[in-house]
């Protein structure tokens, strides 16, 4: 009976650790579609408006934002080379990098969200390799089976094992 | 007390680190706010 | 003892399985983000960054830092207070355009 209880135990952990490295792994097939949607959509852009826009309203990747409300005070300290920066603000605010923004600007096609539609996600994946299309089509109907509350929490893990 | 240290700049990506900070800064906001509030009502109200 | 045994095997495979799928992403979308080709397109707009907040009450502040830059956020119960500190080079910081 010990030994079967630990088997148990080992199987729960396997199965939490699955659960982990799936969410990795669709963090990075996300990252993958975004980065390329962008520079798509970029060349696109500078192809019709024949050339890019001006430098000083682009932002190069990878960079970091803080966004907070307008009516918050920043007291900014700055060293004289640039190299230390020390903001108080009288307010919350929140942090986000480069992947977070491209995710909130579309770049996934909604995928993290559950949004994505039949003609997105076959764009998607010709974004990714072959042998990674599956996960793509995984990733699609789990976020949109959890986004309509059809996938309980116990659910999700054994679709975690299923598709593992 | 508690500080969220993290390496920036690196290349594109690995971003889960922020929200562990947001919900950090979101969480004590709304504990200060409600500090706020208990303080405020907690004043006696002066007899006339 | 077989069966559980038999169970723990497929896990342990699946799970090597996606430990090789996470390290080939990992390296793809590394020679992604450094191919020259990509890199001259790979930016964001101001109106890309304004399209993602309510310009009407968020403000929006960009950080650009070199790498292995350390941020360090303060505990906010003490304060609301964010230091970056670079070690390569200097940090660029400026708000978004309202317009």
């Amino acid at each position: 009976a010990q030994e079967c209880q630990n088997l148990e135990i080992e199987k729960q952990k396997r199965i939490e650790r699955i659960k982990q490295k799936r969410a990795q792994l669709q963090e990075l097939l996300l990252q993958q579609i975004a980065f390329k949607n962008l520079v798509q959509r970029n060349q696109q852009n500078e192809q019709q408006n024949q050339g890019p826009p001006a430098l000083n309203s682009t932002i190069q990747l990878p960079f970091l934002i803080v966004n907070t409300s307008k009516r918050t005070v920043i007291d900014c300290s700055i060293s004289s080379d640039k190299f230390e920066y020390l903001f108080n603000f009288d307010n919350t605010f929140e942090i986000h990098d480069d992947s977070e923004v491209l995710k909130r600007m579309g770049m996934s096609f909604g995928l993290e969200a559950g949004t994505c539609s039949a003609e997105d996600l076959r764009i998607a994946k010709s974004l990714v390799p072959k042998a990674l299309e599956g996960y793509i089509t995984d990733m699609s109907a789990e976020f949109s089976w959890i986004n309509q509350g059809l996938l309980s929490s116990s659910a999700q893990a054994v679709s975690h094992l299923e598709v593992a | 007390r508690s500080r969220i240290l993290v390496s920036i700049g690196e290349s594109f990506g690995t971003s889960e680190k922020f929200q562990k900070i947001n919900q950090m800064v979101c969480n004590s906001d709304s504990h200060l706010k409600r500090s706020a509030e208990v303080s405020a009502a907690s004043k006696p109200l002066k007899r006339l | 003892r077989h069966p559980r045994g038999a169970e723990l095997g497929e896990l342990q495979a699946a799970e090597r399985q996606l430990d090789d799928l996470i390290q080939t992403c990992m390296v793809q979308l590394r020679l992604l983000t450094e191919d020259p080709a990509n890199q001259h397109a790979a930016y964001v707009t101001c109106q890309d960054l304004r399209s993602i907040v309510d310009p009407s009450e968020q403000m929006v502040m960009v950080v650009k830092a070199p790498p292995e830059t350390q941020l360090q956020v303060s505990d906010p119960a003490e304060a609301f207070q964010v230091s970056v500190r670079s070690t390569q080079g200097p940090i660029d910081v400026f708000l978004c355009p309202e317009d």
